[in-house]
């Protein structure tokens, strides 16, 4: 029962730290934002909304079929109290 | 100490230590958390005269940002432990609005380390630490988002401090996603050098809901050490929740008479009106700061452990304060009690690094029963392979239910020691058909105690509609040996009994699940039913539960032994008929032990 979609991915790319990462975002339109630990890597699309009841489905396919991402989620948003 | 001496001593070494503590930041005399004294401070002046001010340890504040350039934030800010999250870049200025709805943070950072003796302002507890923020609550909060912000320079930052987390609404059951749970193993494993990262987590607010911070899956996780607040009175707050996941307690507001927390604000501003337990987390990460200067070896568990045995129960007034099976008093509103700054880094000092922590898990077999509307069952669940968790640490009972309205169930565990644990409370908000899911509540209150024995899980179901149990487990974590050299076994339950005096005679008769008295009576002080049992002797088992023990071995929690287990004796039906009536009343009772 997440929040609304963002349009923001976290995604595991192996050894990814040799530019391949940046490679990775820049071929699929995203942009890296940085990383989050290890080799996961925040990245963002900003042609996808900012807030989606639904997935972005055909961005998250290109994320799987390359090869070298190893994982890829699509980041959903989390209620969250200052308190 | 301070009181005392501050208007008339004149003995140069008097004036020396009254100097030490005489700021002139103008808010000081108003931080009546710091310098009441007469023990209803968090005893930090101590440890500031010894030198200790937090100094060469980084704390960061995980919230909507920090104005670093705050007079009295800007000595201690550290850009190596800042970044703004939600805008990605190292910056974490907080973005200004009309209402000033981002100062949480920067109002966070002061209470640990606003710098003292420069004539503004407050005294952070940890004025000679260096801090940083996180802007990380000003946008969509996502897993990565968490992930991202709990490891930050993990080698470079000792102590996260987090006043937030899932909706204190008393009808959310939420924590950490797949990246911020990682984010916690990483931190706790190979942060600070493979010493842990220490995250400080605020309970949360959700008294007024009846809201339980076990189901806050930050508060209630065993990387994070969990705090609560007291009032200036040393009452429960109105807003506090109560859990066996809380550590332990720093001051914070109450009613409208009780004062607040005195830091900085926005605008280079400052404020006496901060509030709830958002201020709590600092004060108790301030004191972090403190202890790890004066020990930078110590583990992320290491702090627990010196936390719980340090922790005052005095004046702190609860009516859930009851006494674990190792002498203990422990309360779900406050868990061990209010922080002593100057005792932890005493203790700090000599402290020697827990062994490694050891994790045992044991399935509940066959667990699925029904627990029919208004009634209760007892599930039992023996431990006696665990052989590398002699000292317990934290416990989880992780839980699968079905409810047709989760807020009508309730949950305690007791342990092999007697020590009873309230997992869940009812919470009338809570309407959610979806029940628990493999949810790992979390306890500290049988901290130090074995887990030997049987455990006891009572499920209670105050609806209208059937609830269905279909999975329990229990994660066990602790030390193999005691936590420290001269921790002999058992040592310290005594000495804590001493101190606490005969008010804790242990009640262990009762009905089990099918409504047959216990064979053996436990009194005195401590139930450490140490396990020498006589599997042999058993003539009937079901489910590791032995059901009827050859003579002449006794019968008791569910196994046989040839000799009565410390702190029982034989009983015979004679008393059978009687104690009910006797153990009702507790002067009776420690009498009769």
């Amino acid at each position: 029962n997440g929040g609304h979609y963002t349009h923001t991915w976290a995604v595991h790319i192996p050894n990814g730290d040799n530019g391949i990462a940046d490679a990775v975002a820049k071929e699929h339109g995203f942009v890296n934002l940085g990383k989050i630990f290890d080799d996961h890597y925040h990245f963002a699309h900003h042609k996808v909304s900012k807030r989606s009841l639904t997935p972005a489905s055909h961005h998250q396919t290109r994320l799987d079929l390359d090869e070298r991402v190893h994982w890829a989620k699509q980041q959903r948003a989390k209620s969250r109290s200052k308190r | 100490d301070f009181i005392r001496m501050r208007p008339s001593r004149t003995s140069s070494r008097a004036m020396s230590l009254v100097d030490a503590v005489s700021f002139d930041d103008p808010k000081w005399p108003q931080m009546w958390y710091l310098n009441r004294g007469n023990g209803l401070d968090m005893n930090v002046i101590p440890a500031w005269k010894e030198g200790i001010t937090g100094k060469g340890v980084v704390v960061t504040i995980l919230d909507d940002g920090l104005e670093s350039n705050h007079p009295d934030i800007e000595q201690n800010y550290d850009p190596k432990a800042s970044y703004d999250v939600n805008s990605h870049d190292d910056d974490p200025m907080p973005h200004y609005d009309m209402t000033d709805s981002n100062r949480h943070g920067t109002r966070c950072a002061g209470e640990v380390a606003a710098t003292a003796n420069n004539s503004f302002c407050a005294v952070g507890i940890a004025y000679g630490a260096s801090v940083g923020g996180v802007r990380m609550l000003d946008g969509d909060v996502t897993d990565a988002v968490e992930a991202r912000s709990l490891s930050l320079n993990p080698q470079h930052i000792d102590i996260y401090s987090a006043s937030w987390g899932p909706d204190d609404d008393g009808k959310t059951v939420d924590g950490p996603g797949e990246l911020a749970s990682r984010a916690f193993i990483e931190g706790t494993t190979k942060g600070r050098g493979g010493k842990g990262s220490i995250f400080i987590w605020a309970s949360g607010n959700g008294g007024r809901e009846m809201d339980n911070c076990n189901c806050d899956g930050y508060t209630n996780s065993i990387w994070t050490l969990s705090i609560s607040s007291a009032t200036e009175e040393g009452n429960v707050p109105w807003y506090s929740e109560k859990c066996s996941s809380t550590l332990a307690t720093t001051y914070s507001s109450g009613g409208q008479s009780e004062k607040q927390v005195v830091t900085t604000d926005l605008h280079h501003s400052c404020t006496a009106s901060h509030t709830g337990t958002s201020a709590s987390a600092p004060l108790a990460a301030g004191i972090a700061a403190l202890v790890l200067q004066s020990n930078q070896n110590l583990t992320w568990r290491d702090l627990q452990h010196i936390v719980v045995r340090t922790a005052k129960p005095a004046n702190l007034k609860d009516s859930s304060w009851s006494i674990n099976g190792v002498g203990r008093r422990v309360s779900h509103s406050f868990g061990y009690g209010l922080m002593d700054a100057s005792d932890m880094v005493r203790v700090a000092r000599t402290w020697k690094t827990v062994p490694e922590q050891q994790r045992c898990e044991i399935n509940a077999p066959h667990v699925d029963k029904a627990i029919p509307p208004r009634k209760h069952i007892t599930l039992q669940l023996a431990v006696n392979h665990c052989l590398s968790v002699n000292y317990l640490e934290h416990v989880q009972a992780k839980i699968t239910l079905t409810s047709q309205r989760r807020g009508d169930i309730q949950l305690y565990l007791r342990s092999p020691a007697n020590t009873r644990v309230t997992l869940l409370t009812s919470r009338i908000h809570d309407n959610s058909r979806s029940g628990f899911n493999q949810w790992p509540f979390m306890s500290v209150h049988t901290w130090g105690e074995s887990p030997h024995g049987n455990w006891q899980l009572e499920i209670h179901n105050e609806g209208r509609y059937m609830a269905q149990i279909t999975q329990w487990d229990m994660i066990l974590y602790g030390t193999e040996v005691p936590s420290q050299p001269d921790d002999e076994p058992n040592k310290s339950q005594r000495n804590q009994f001493n101190l606490y005096g005969n008010d804790m005679a242990h009640n262990d008769i009762e009905h089990d699940a099918s409504g047959q008295w216990r064979n053996m009576q436990q009194v005195g002080e401590v139930g450490m039913a140490q396990d020498r049992s006589n599997a042999a002797a058993c003539l009937k088992w079901n489910d590791q539960k032995c059901l009827e023990c050859q003579e002449p071995s006794y019968f008791y929690q569910d196994l046989c032994y040839d000799e009565c287990p410390q702190h029982t004796y034989p009983q015979t039906h004679a008393d059978e008929l009687d104690l009910d009536v006797e153990l009702s009343d507790p002067d009776i009772t420690a009498a009769n032990a």
